[in-house]
């Protein structure tokens, strides 16, 4: 299974 | 001019312990409202997001915004030099590069202040939007401490799977399997020993072991932990602490390659 990053859930400010 | 202090130095060293295994650094910003720290941790999988409120300290003056980028290394080590009981005092003056740490004895004839370096860190703010969870479970957080550790034994994930009957945590590896089952609790007597689950739909996700078994190091701050859930959006493991605020870990989920 594959772990995808964090910041790519949510918007950078 | 910043100024914080907390009657009890333990509650500052376990905010610390709770965040110190994720993050090298971060950047601690300060306004009136109180402080507020957001980092992800080293590889980028999860988030750990800190609020402690302005009235929750025992004295907070905080005259213009600050962010305050430090070294948890070096914060953890001017923090062992501090009793339980001891008051502490973060100072800071406006455009400051070091930030003090004042501890003072109970029976104050004990003072020391250590000096710490300020560190500039370029980190980026993650927008989290307000979202409605399929699942919220609130446990007890030594039971989900305790369900990290066991299963971590067993397999790299978790997978938390929750319905209207219950939440089952399981893992699997080359030993062989592990599934424990918490149902919501029909009854308790104390609050902080109860089950509750409030399900919209019913979800199924797989978490990384590590990550949860680092967030549980947040127990001592609360006797409840809540786990909100959604398909295909990371988990939130929060937890309250008392009339201060609350730190909350994001997670990314384990996806099919």
């Amino acid at each position: 299974m594959a772990q995808t990053s964090i910041a790519s859930y949510f918007n950078t400010r | 001019m910043f100024e914080a202090r907390l009657n009890a130095a333990t509650t500052l060293k376990k905010v610390l312990d709770a965040i110190k295994d994720l993050l090298n650094e971060a950047t601690f910003d300060c306004s009136d409202a109180g402080i507020q720290l957001q980092a992800m941790d080293n590889s980028h999988v999860s988030l750990v997001s800190l609020t402690l409120r302005s009235d929750g300290f025992d004295k907070f003056r905080c005259d213009r915004n600050l962010s305050m980028g430090m070294n948890l290394g070096s914060m953890s080590k001017i923090l062992k030099c501090a009793n339980n009981e001891d008051t502490v005092t973060m100072k800071a003056q406006d455009n400051a590069d070091t930030v003090t740490f004042m501890f003072e004895s109970q029976n104050h004839e004990k003072v020391s202040d250590y000096e710490m370096k300020l560190m500039n860190l370029d980190q980026e703010h993650l927008g989290i939007p307000e979202t409605d969870y399929s699942c919220v479970v609130r446990m007890p957080a030594m039971e989900f401490a305790r369900i990290c550790r066991d299963l971590s034994q067993f397999g790299e994930s978790v997978i938390i799977c929750c319905t209207k009957e219950g939440v089952k945590f399981s893992a699997s590896g080359d030993v062989g399997s592990a599934n424990i089952k918490l149902a919501q609790t029909s009854s308790v007597d104390k609050e902080e020993e109860a089950v509750t689950i409030e399900m919209q739909e019913p979800v199924s996700l797989t978490f990384a072991c590590r990550y949860l078994n680092a967030f549980t190091k947040a127990t001592p701050l609360s006797n409840q932990v809540q786990l909100s859930m959604s398909a295909d959006v990371p988990l939130v493991v929060e937890y309250r602490i008392p009339d201060l605020g609350h730190i909350r870990y994001y997670l990314a989920p384990k996806i099919e390659e």
